[in-house]
């Protein structure tokens, strides 16, 4: 679900190569994190979300901004997880 | 009087959290 969701946000995105290259980050930050290399993974995501949170503030209100503000918080939440699971692996 | 679209998103939670997560572990 999650990705046909950020595939979607891509599509609408085609018009905008900074949201669309933030997202493809995301993606990124994703399959690190399903791969495993925790690390890396939250890197990305730290990226992303960044980049992924000023776009959001400059989208006007419409679907992909819903979509794009879902996304955001779904990414948000996995990378709070992970680097919870990171600060575990430490201690 | 509805709510202006843009009180939807909390993007002060939204940037605490990601200046949270940007915090060294």
């Amino acid at each position: 679900q999650g990705r046909s969701a950020r595939e979607l946000l891509m599509e609408m995105a085609k018009d905008k190569p900074r949201l669309f290259a933030a997202l493809d980050v995301a993606s990124a930050a994703v399959a690190k994190d399903e791969e495993g290399s925790a690390v890396d993974a939250l890197d990305l995501y730290q990226q992303s979300l960044g980049e992924l949170l000023l776009m959001l503030s400059a989208e006007p209100v419409g679907r992909r901004r819903e979509l794009l503000h879902a996304e955001i918080k779904t990414l948000m939440g996995r990378a709070e997880f992970l680097k919870e699971q990171i600060k575990s692996y430490q201690w | 009087v509805d709510p202006s679209p843009y009180e939807d998103i909390d993007f002060e939670d939204l940037s605490k959290r990601l200046d949270e997560l940007k915090k060294k572990t």
